[in-house]
């Protein structure tokens, strides 16, 4: 389940849009114990001034991302704008059984998107 | 569900799995203390997502909080001997039998490091008795090996845990593909001896491709 994509970057400024991915609807539930899915989100958005500047507590705005987007509001032709990405992400674990009839626990880094930020 | 294509293989490769697991084991209920890690780890990432982290403060990723040692995958291994266990009549002391149990190893990855092995065992009619019990534990074989740990057990009322690693096979060596050891618990004063009821292998290893460093703190 996506929050519906807008068209391309053109619509609404760099930030993360919810996608939760639910393992049933992979067809691993049946050897997935939990979580039955998580919330991976993903970035969208423009970076052109002012978005590529960082939100109020937000991830840091690169000092580069800053330039691409003054470049490019001067001239547009000259370089694109900076990219809508992850800036901070957060892990998950995941309980299921492998072929050996263990039941594993596992533990995974950067599965959640919490951030987007201009890179 | 997604028919397995490029894609769906492709996470799986991100997830370290070879491939997609059969099946769930109809018969196989999920041990307690795997749920208790679980939900420990799960709680603290729900705890720690964008709006309540407090500044600075990171998650260990390459640890397990629940049992304090290094690792991101913690596995818990069943007893495949059980089976062939013949039903054992209680006999009275310095008659107590000696039990063979066996785990399957094979599914952790070379690059895997072992960082605790710990062996939990449950008893069946047992009888209190003065003293308690002395547990020991060898390599399993043809010709009887060196016992490789020996243990005073005080009571059998809770499951009896043995750490391994660095007794069954050393800590820096990797972790051997099948586990197979010979038991024995004896009464250290005259009693019935007791009954293995269920014998399990906790595996924490820490594989070093899935562990990023702390993501670098907000300046």
């Amino acid at each position: 389940e996506a929050e519906p994509a807008v068209g391309g970057s053109s619509g609404g400024a760099c930030r993360a849009r919810r996608l939760y991915v639910s393992f049933r609807e992979v067809g691993w539930h049946r050897w997935v114990i939990a979580p039955r899915g998580f919330l991976a989100n993903y970035c969208q958005g423009k970076c052109a001034l002012p978005a590529a500047m960082s939100e109020p507590g937000g991830a840091p705005a690169l000092n580069h991302a800053v330039l691409r987007a003054l470049m490019h509001a001067a001239a547009p032709g000259a370089a694109g704008l900076p990219c809508c990405v992850p800036a901070r992400l957060s892990p998950i674990s995941v309980l299921f059984f492998d072929n050996s009839d263990n039941v594993v626990l596992r533990h995974y880094e950067d599965m959640v998107v919490d951030e987007c930020g201009c890179r | 569900p997604v028919p397995p294509g490029p894609a769906a293989a492709a996470l799986l490769q991100a997830l370290g799995l070879p491939d997609a697991p059969r099946d769930a084991p109809t018969s196989r209920p999920v041990p307690p203390v795997m749920w208790r890690l679980f939900r420990r780890r799960d709680h603290q990432e729900a705890r720690a997502g964008p709006r309540r982290t407090p500044p600075g403060a990171n998650l260990r990723p390459c640890h397990v909080e629940g049992l304090g040692v290094p690792g991101n995958i913690v596995r818990h291994v069943p007893d495949r001997g059980a089976a062939a266990r013949p039903p054992e009549p209680s006999s009275a002391a310095g008659q107590c039998p000696e039990w063979t149990v066996v785990f399957d190893l094979s599914a952790v990855e070379p690059a895997e490091r072992p960082s605790q092995a710990r062996l939990e065992l449950r008893f069946a009619a047992a009888e209190a008795t003065a003293g308690g019990w002395e547990l020991s534990v060898a390599p399993a074989g043809a010709s009887p090996g060196p016992v490789l740990l020996r243990q005073a057990v005080p009571t059998l009322g809770t499951p009896v845990r043995a750490e391994l690693l660095g007794a069954a096979w050393a800590r820096n060596a990797s972790t051997p593909r099948s586990l197979r050891l010979t038991l024995a618990l004896r009464p250290r004063a005259p009693a019935y001896c007791a009954r293995l009821s269920e014998a399990s292998l906790l595996l924490v290893t820490l594989d070093p491709r899935l562990c990023h460093p702390l993501t670098r703190p907000r300046r």
